[in-house]
């Protein structure tokens, strides 16, 4: 049918639109995607973030806004809003056990209903927590919003980073412009005895960066709190914003 | 088009066929197929691997064989066969930062094509390595072999033994039997001190195994040495089989 309307896909809105992807799953799209929107939220910035992880949805756990939106009259929903943040998820659709079970063309739709049913209102930032691949969501976001920019997020070994470059190529593809890079799980420092291991390796982060000509903006240690905060749904940044993870 | 014809699709194989799914990427999937295939292989099994996830093709890496299979005149690909396993990933077909851009129904034609063009010889076992979420590819592989089974892995906390849920759900929706769950990076040992930390949480995988009524088939450590054999192409198992990790 008709492209549903919404600010984000006329060109209306002058919300700077950022995909956070990594193409492997698992290395911390969503947790970066939420500590960054709850950091930018603490700046002062209006900031709305999609779940665009259809199958593998998690957002709504980590925000700890697991429940149903609100829906007016018109079929506009009205956003999940936590922590400083606006929000909406598969998690706040269906329960978490419940699997979704659709193909590829579901998903563009889906992800046109949360830019054009939800009522996000004026946002400096929308950010779009992605799904791991290359495959249709990436196409379909990239079609629809194509001035969207691209957060890429790996963690430091070999195997990681290469499905991180091969997003990297996508975006080059699509001429989405990639930020910046983001090491996660960098190392992990002992809590009884301080010494750090690179239990992931090391230098995945800086070799892309540096393999596709994008700044490299920092590492993340991989911390028992950072996991019990998404766990818990009260962000690393909400819980304790001087820890060094929640300042990169 | 038609179907192609492969022994795994007519049911003349009496291969058993596992599929290794999580629901989550980045929970060790790949991690484990490779080493479990590896193990069976040790047993004397004939084993074959097929990297189910086109676009976060992992598998000719974790068994150091990113090289081009031997395609003969009749279009039959011969599979790449290391560590006593026989396997087949994108990995083999294309370099590894080409993207690869494709909707979710050149999923399932991927998947026939690796099923019937493949020369798999009679094999015992054949082990998918799935990739993330409950879409294309799992329903491609539900439809075109039902009496597949499923091995599920999850790692500890909540966020992942959710989505690990949802994949026992989609299973059950198409009866396909869930053998057991793997719990994998459990715990780290510190190196340095021997300490152990729950980095990721405790007690995802049990309860999860509970609550399907599937077998709880053991705990895996989180360990640099895991992560290594990954990115150098030697499995654990391979590289040592003394270590409790390989027992598992
Ligand atoms: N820096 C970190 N330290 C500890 N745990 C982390 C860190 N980053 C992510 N995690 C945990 O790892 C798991 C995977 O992260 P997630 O953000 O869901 O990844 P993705 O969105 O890429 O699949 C989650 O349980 C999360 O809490
Ligand atoms: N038990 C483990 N110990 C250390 N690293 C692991 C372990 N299991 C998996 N890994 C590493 O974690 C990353 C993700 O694992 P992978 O098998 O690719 O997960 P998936 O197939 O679920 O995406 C890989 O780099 C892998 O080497
Ligand atoms: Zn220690």
């Amino acid at each position: 049918g008709p492209q549903k309307k919404s600010p984000f896909l006329t060109g209306e809105s002058s919300a700077r639109i950022i995909g956070v992807a990594s193409g492997k799953g698992g290395v911390g799209k969503s947790t970066v995607t939420v500590n960054l929107a709850v950091a930018l939220g603490k700046l002062g910035y209006r900031v709305g973030v999609i779940d665009a992880d259809i199958y593998g949805f998690s957002v709504a756990r980590m925000l700890g806004m697991l429940t149903r939106p609100v829906v007016l009259d018109n079929n506009t929903i009205m956003p999940m809003a936590r922590h400083g943040v606006r929000a909406i998820s598969m998690g706040n659709l269906v329960d978490e056990d419940q699997p979704i079970v659709w193909r590829g063309p579901m998903l563009g739709k889906m992800l046109e209903q949360f830019l054009a049913d939800v009522y996000w209102g004026d946002v400096d930032y929308l950010l779009l927590d992605l799904p791991p691949g290359t495959g249709d969501m990436a196409l379909s976001v990239q079609q629809m919003m194509p001035h969207s920019e691209i957060l890429l997020v790996t963690t430091p070994q070999a195997a990681a980073a290469n499905v991180a470059q091969r997003v990297a190529g996508f975006a080059k593809k699509t001429n989405q412009k990639v930020i910046g890079v983001i090491e996660n799980m960098a190392y992990f420092a002992c809590p009884h005895c301080g010494e750090q291991t690179a239990i992931f390796g090391e230098g995945g982060g800086e070799r892309i960066a540096h393999d596709i000509g994008a700044p490299f903006l920092g590492r993340l240690p991989l911390t028992t709190a950072v996991r019990a905060g998404g766990d818990e749904g009260t962000p690393i940044v909400a819980a304790d914003p001087e820890s060094p993870a929640a300042k990169a």
